[in-house]
């Protein structure tokens, strides 16, 4: 099994999407068990995946709690593919876990006996405990990334969180790969910066091609749908089906 | 002296992006007195005004910690307006002032004695205990939205939010408004969105016009500018000086 955070704490940057539609194309076209892992009270990609966050009463919090196991809470999505849900109720995690023994391993633990080929979370825009659960649980992880002005200094800030939890709690934490969404060629500014990337420490981990910006990615999830379900020929399709490519070349020979 | 919180913890909706301008206009078109607070992590909005976040030694951080004051901290960015500072420190803030005594309040108090017209707080995208320093501190909050699926959710999510500070901490907080953000009228994702957003019970409070979605707000910060110093005559200044109408007319007949 191989579980990746997928994770930036600059948000709106595409974590949700590369979750849903990563797992979505794993699954489908490579015939693999997937666990999506919805770690963000937003419950964003519970909701993506078409099931309303309020409504489940066993999510991540109560996996986490121990009062529930994951086998307990997941839901099925897909042929392959299984969800564990979020909602609000994630957001008293940071508080209530806080004094909690091995509150950095709560993830890892409850994942400890589940059998998937792939595990995704879906990180919340944050570095608080939720996010240090996931590097703690994680094999890799896998940073998506827009090529605006602030992404430099987003990446700089992941390395700084990864290193420090490769240092203290998880030392084998590799780096998936940056994956640069949200991209449009036409802009000077995505060009501009996509080059700065190559130039940063992580550039040799960027993904060879970026995800281009494409409106039915962003229209999937009202559907309740990954982009293969909603539009299976739409670039956006195309360009996670590269990403995959490239992500199961790394994972598996990490 | 008029607080305003700019608050969604749903992340790159353009929170950073609408303090810095709405800050830029009110001090260069109205003459008023501003302090632009940045209250993520991240520091996007300190890099933005110029300024590297990596080198300041008086934050946000140390002024909730009490170990300085605001005046100590602020930095000139532009004839009218300050800017109070944020970096990485402020990520140990969560786990920090979790014990502190009234740790809802630190930022209310450290606003206690300042003189401006108006104070905007960038909030980073969460649900923590800055988050709720930011709307315990505030006179009113005023919500960015992006005209895309989850925005309806993100939305519930801020209101219950507001209610929960209203209830426990700042019966007063108002709202400003909802700020429709990176608006393409040409998708009918964003029109469906944003008639969709016109239905919801905070509906009367959308501001009349959406910010567009306009490349050079994007380039600015990479020239640590606002758009009014970047571009005065694009479609991003002319929006957001048309926000700047309505807000001012919201915020003094509070
Ligand atoms: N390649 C793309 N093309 C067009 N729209 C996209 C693309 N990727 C993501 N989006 C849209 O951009 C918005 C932000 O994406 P998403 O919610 O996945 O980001 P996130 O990093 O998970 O955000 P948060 O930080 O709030 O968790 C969403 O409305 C999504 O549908
Ligand atoms: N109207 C707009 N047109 C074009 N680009 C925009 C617009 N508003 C914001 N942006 C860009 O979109 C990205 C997200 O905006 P911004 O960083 O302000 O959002 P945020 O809500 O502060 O994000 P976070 O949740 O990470 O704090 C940035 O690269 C910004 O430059
Ligand atoms: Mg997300
Ligand atoms: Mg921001």
């Amino acid at each position: 099994m191989y579980i990746t955070a997928v994770f930036n704490q600059k948000g709106g940057v595409g974590k949700t999407t590369t979750v849903h539609n990563m797992g979505a194309l794993l699954a489908a076209e490579h015939n693999k068990k997937v666990l999506l892992l919805d770690l963000d009270a937003q419950g964003n990609l519970t909701d993506a995946c078409g099931f309303d966050p309020l409504a489940q009463s066993i999510t991540t919090y109560e996996v986490m709690a121990q009062a529930n196991t994951v086998q307990q809470a997941v839901l099925p999505v897909a042929q392959n593919i299984d969800l564990l849900p979020a909602n609000i109720n994630l957001a008293e995690a940071e508080l209530n876990f806080m004094a909690a023994y091995g509150r950095e391993n709560l993830l890892k633990n409850a994942l400890a006996h589940v059998e998937y080929d792939f595990v995704l979370i879906d990180c919340p825009p944050s570095l608080g405990l939720l996010t240090i659960n996931a590097l703690t649980a994680a094999h890799g992880v896998l940073i998506p990334v827009q090529a605006e002005y602030h992404a430099l200094a987003g990446v700089r800030l992941v390395r700084r969180t990864v290193e420090k939890v490769r240092q203290a709690l998880n030392p084998s934490l590799a780096l998936d790969g940056l994956l640069i969404t949200l991209y449009d060629a036409r802009k000077k500014l995505h060009l501009d910066v996509a080059q700065a990337l190559h130039q940063d420490q992580w550039g040799d981990a960027l993904f060879p091609k970026p995800v281009r910006t494409n409106v039915k990615l962003a229209e999937a999830p009202s559907a309740g749908q990954s982009i293969l379900a909603y539009y299976a020929g739409s670039n956006g399709a195309h360009d996670y089906r590269d990403a995959v490519q490239t992500y199961l070349h790394r994972a598996t020979n990490m």
